[in-house]
């Protein structure tokens, strides 16, 4: 399983929060405008938070930060 | 398994219920507007609450909390 | 396996019955008018029961409580 | 596996039947109208009986027991 | 694996026959009009036969018993 | 893996034939007109023979034995 | 996986070709016009033959022995 | 896995392939106009080539050898 | 997996490389105008090279060698 | 599971973020124009970040790094 | 899992990406136009670059190398 971020401006954030019985970011990766990231959930990482305009693509569906 | 949620406003919160015997919260993740989270079902989440105006999307389909 | 429940009203109620030989509640989640639930079968919980008015994802469709 | 059933009258019955060489009544789940039941398939049920007036969804498709 | 059964009149018949190498009825559960039953195929039932007029959902398609 | 057949005339005959090296009748079911079998793919049964005039259903399509 | 084949004119031979090193006929099934046989690949039956004017359902699609 | 081959004409030749380090043919079977074969790839068998006017059926689409 | 390959001309070579840290032809399999190989890839054969004129079936589409 | 990388521009590259508990750029693989990517996830590659002008082909869509 | 690339001009390479903790070219395999190669990820090879001229068919869809 693996999601797909697209930066829409600069400086959004992929944060990592650690699997287990604490929920902490143990990672932040920067993306500049037209970027793109693809991220698995992994034995560290079972959940991932984006800040910034972005598109994300998931095996639910893609959406937009900026649009409602 | 993974569910998506994007906030619609400030202060969404996303609630993981602890799995086994007891069901309790270990922890509530804040998410700001337009923010995107996603979460894993893991062995320590059997169950995810959302709080506030969010666009959820699951593998069932997607809902928005403020709309009927 | 999830379900997904989306409160439609006050005072909606998700239970949970246990697996096994006997079948009881083990936990009651009360959920307020928009709030989201997600919750998956595990080795505790082999049945779901929801009481008030929600909207309900399945795997095999969506039901609505209060309407035929 | 899991079925879903949702009352369309009070007085529903969600009969578990026992799993192995007999074949018993094992518990039995009252629900009013509205209530709504996802049961699945267990160690100790291996097959399930509704009676009174329900909406049932199965991954082979939907059905009411009062409707022809 | 699991077949859907509907009563369409009183009296009718889900016989589960016995897995192995001798093949007997072991179980006979009678449904009345309107009843509905999932029953999976199990360590002890190899194969079902339905008596009367019922309405039966499988995998490989719906068929009636009393229709051609 | 399982097939249904439904029996378009009395007497119609579901046979069952051995797994191994060897291949033989192991079992013979009378289907009467309207009656609904479905049989499972066992450990004793590598094939199903059937004879008749009945409606077969299977994954790969359906049959009458009655029509070209 | 199994094959389904129905005889469209008596003496439809169904024949089952060894598994292993050699290839041989351990076993010829006669088929009369109407007749249908569903077999499956086992341990010994890794290839299977079939002569006379037969429709036949596979995974890959139907044909019929007697049209181009 | 298997694949399904008609013959067009008299003496179609469906060889089997060895598996292994060496590739070398270790069957050869003939069919006749009409003749039906539904082969496996096995413990054996890692290639099937096929000589004369046939229509074969495979998980990738059918061809027969005979058109372009 | 096995991709399909169709001659459109005599002399196609259908050639097997070698699985593991060294890249050779371990065999070469000539096939005359219309003939058929299937070909999967096995413990010995992790690429696959076809020379000359050809119809090739994968799993990810079809394709011929001599149009653009 | 792989994704697909089309450079539209010279110089893009394919970053390999590490695996495990820290997140680190273990290899940038650079292409020229036109040159085609596809690279899996892996025991040393967990997340894939992309820089400069390209065109991405995931399981959860395409898109264009170029594009809004 | 594999990828199918056929030459649209002579000299196209195809590249084998070494699998662990470097990544190298371990394999560059020569087509020329009108080839075909279908390639497979594998213990040594976890990345596939594809230089010249090519049309490549992958799960996420199929590109060519030339055009934008
Ligand atoms: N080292 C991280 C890399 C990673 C994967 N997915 C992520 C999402 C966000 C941030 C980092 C990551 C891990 O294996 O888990
Ligand atoms: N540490 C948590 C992270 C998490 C995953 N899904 C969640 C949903 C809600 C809150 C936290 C989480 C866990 O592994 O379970
Ligand atoms: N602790 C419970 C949490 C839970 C999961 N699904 C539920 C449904 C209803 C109520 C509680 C739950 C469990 O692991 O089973
Ligand atoms: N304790 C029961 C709960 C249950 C699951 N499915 C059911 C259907 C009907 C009645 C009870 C049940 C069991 O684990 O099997
Ligand atoms: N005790 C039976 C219950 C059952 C399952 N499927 C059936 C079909 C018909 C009759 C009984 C059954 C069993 O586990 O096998
Ligand atoms: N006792 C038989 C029952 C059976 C299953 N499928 C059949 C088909 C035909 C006749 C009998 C059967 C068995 O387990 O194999
Ligand atoms: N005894 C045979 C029965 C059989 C299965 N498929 C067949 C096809 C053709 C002839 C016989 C068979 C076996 O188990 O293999
Ligand atoms: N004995 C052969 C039978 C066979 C299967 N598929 C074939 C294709 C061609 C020729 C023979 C075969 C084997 O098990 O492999
Ligand atoms: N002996 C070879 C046969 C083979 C399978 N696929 C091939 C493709 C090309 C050439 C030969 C083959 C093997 O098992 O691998
Ligand atoms: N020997 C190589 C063959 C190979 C497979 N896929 C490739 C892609 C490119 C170059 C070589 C290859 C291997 O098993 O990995
Ligand atoms: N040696 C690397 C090769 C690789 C695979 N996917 C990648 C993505 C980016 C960079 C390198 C790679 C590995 O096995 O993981």
């Amino acid at each position: 399983d693996y999601i797909v971020v697209k930066a829409l401006e600069n400086g959004v954030n992929i944060i990592g929060l650690t699997r287990g019985r604490d929920t902490k970011f143990h990672h932040s990766e920067k993306l500049d405008k037209g970027e793109i990231m693809i991220a698995q959930f992994t034995q560290h990482t079972s959940a991932i938070k984006i800040r910034g305009r972005a598109e994300v693509l998931t095996k639910h569906g893609n959406l937009r930060s900026d649009e409602e």
